[in-house]
């Protein structure tokens, strides 16, 4: 099976 | 002072109906250069960024950089108060806390203004980096929209598969499985029936159907959609507004446990 993971994780907080 | 007037109003009408089933409450940020926004859904799964630039405007007038906060239930509702075919525009104050729409029907009998109150959002801006994709897909947006709407009915996911032959989007579930395959097709009569495939290297990723299907809301909005993909990196989904700017969606990919 497979989970979301979430765009923060790819992009930082500016 | 902000004011930006747009005789094809309709155009912000469609662009609202394309954000507002992942937003609640956005931040249209006005500048010089055009309106923009970036906003994330509140699971942080999805991410929109919107431009419209000033020149695609019928008058754009910014002194100085206004941040508009909005609740864009509230903003659909007046949204809905304009025909088709009126002229909007969208003022504010510097530092106001209100902003106002205004529909002209075309031969100016009716003029309509709402004024909505604004709202101070605490907001995130996340840094895109500029990536080089490993396949970028671009086809009829009706197509895809048909598609992701299709393999909902199968499973909660669908995996798209990328080769230099074409592109295919599979999904699973308890009553079995869809496969729908798109071909490489460039030789069309129009443009935008085209299927084109640059790929660099193979991609297979899995995504969540109910963001993809909140994508294509933006359908309206242009005849071709782009997919921008690379392993284990959020997919890039891209409407052009013609001689305006873009919507484009992020989405994070799901991983196998």
């Amino acid at each position: 099976s497979t989970s979301q993971i979430t765009l923060p994780v790819f992009f930082a907080n500016q | 002072m902000f004011e930006a007037r747009l005789v094809q109003g309709a155009l912000l009408k469609k662009v609202l109906e394309s954000i507002k089933d992942l937003l609640n409450e956005a931040t249209w940020e006005c500048a010089a250069t055009g309106i923009s926004l970036q906003a994330m859904d509140s699971s942080h799964v999805s991410l929109v960024a919107l431009n419209l630039r000033s020149d695609g405007f019928d008058k754009y007038r910014c002194d100085r950089n206004v941040s508009l906060g909005m609740n864009l239930t509230n903003m659909a509702k007046i949204m809905k108060c304009a025909s088709n075919d009126d002229v909007i525009t969208i003022k504010a104050q510097d530092d106001a806390d209100t902003v106002t729409f205004v529909f002209e029907t075309p031969n100016q009998e009716k003029i309509s203004d709402y004024e909505m109150k604004l709202m101070n959002l605490d907001t995130e801006h996340l840094g895109i980096p500029d990536t080089d994709y490993s396949c970028i897909v671009k086809m009829p947006s009706v197509e895809f929209q048909r598609i992701c709407r299709d393999l909902s009915q199968i499973g909660d996911s669908v995996v798209i598969s990328c080769t230099k032959e074409g592109v295919k989007f599979s999904a699973a579930g308890d009553l079995g499985t869809g496969n729908v395959k798109l071909a490489q097709n460039a030789n069309v009569d129009k443009e935008e029936e085209a299927v084109v495939i640059e790929m660099q290297e193979p991609v297979s990723l899995t995504f969540a159907c109910r963001y993809l299907n909140s994508f294509t809301k933006a359908t309206p909005l242009a005849p071709q959609v782009q997919l921008s993909m690379s392993s284990d990196v959020p997919l890039v989904v891209e409407y052009k507004l013609e001689d305006m700017g873009y919507v484009r969606y992020y989405l994070a990919p799901k991983i196998e446990d």
